[in-house]
């Protein structure tokens, strides 16, 4: 987690 | 998933079909702020193009597109089929103050210097923001019909219920982003004085309206 995560979130 | 993040995004969801049924049962959109339409229109194009590149879930999905479509299609009401009742003349806030600080911002603090990345954050920064030229709009005018109060409310919630999300995914997950945090924050702490105008007036069944 953290950093360069694909953002899952809307 | 958790409960904070789908009653975020069923928040969100009601909020943009109350606007838009709202500008489409009375053809109006009296009281509602152009400016603030195009920036979320812009948000949403900037956040969601990772549509193409990354897939999640069919859930989340499905949401970015509604969120576009319906962003889209508010502004096609408000600046083509209803322009005639679009209020312009109260609705001056310069979208350049919003939209330029927020791309330097995003430059310069990111996770990471990528085109996606950028836009991504880009998209959070001027999020947090772009509610100010509806606000700037009930406070030139005094005040607000009822149903742009539910709206507003239902708009603000989304951002203070994810932020119990993200409260949530830190204890849970061990999950969290700092960018979409303090953003989080400043956007729900620039609705404050509408909820308490909202529970003292609107629910009590009164016309929210400014104090002279």
């Amino acid at each position: 987690d953290g950093i360069g995560d694909s953002h899952d979130e809307l | 998933m958790n409960i904070f993040r789908l009653l975020g995004d069923l928040s969100h969801l009601l909020a943009i079909i109350v606007l838009l049924l709202k500008i489409w049962k009375t053809r109006s959109c009296a009281g509602i702020s152009g400016k603030s339409q195009i920036l979320f229109a812009i948000v949403y194009t900037s956040r969601y193009l990772d549509l193409v590149t990354t897939y999640i879930s069919a859930y989340n999905t499905f949401m970015k597109l509604i969120f576009v479509v319906a962003a889209y299609a508010t502004v096609y009401l408000m600046y083509i089929k209803f322009k005639a009742t679009y209020d312009h003349n109260h609705d001056t806030f310069r979208m350049e103050f919003l939209v330029i600080p927020s791309l330097i911002l995003a430059l310069l603090i990111n996770h990471e210097l990528t085109v996606l990345e950028v836009l991504w954050t880009f998209s959070i920064y001027l999020e947090s923001v772009a509610i100010l030229p509806q606000l700037f709009l009930v406070s030139k005018t005094g005040e607000a019909e009822s149903i742009t109060s539910h709206y507003l409310f239902a708009l603000g919630s989304y951002r203070g219920l994810y932020l119990l999300n993200w409260v949530y995914r830190y204890y849970a997950e061990d999950h969290y982003d700092l960018i979409a945090i303090v953003a989080g924050l400043v956007q729900t702490v620039l609705y404050c004085d509408f909820f308490y105008l909202y529970i003292t007036k609107v629910l009590k069944g009164k016309k929210l309206q400014l104090p002279a």
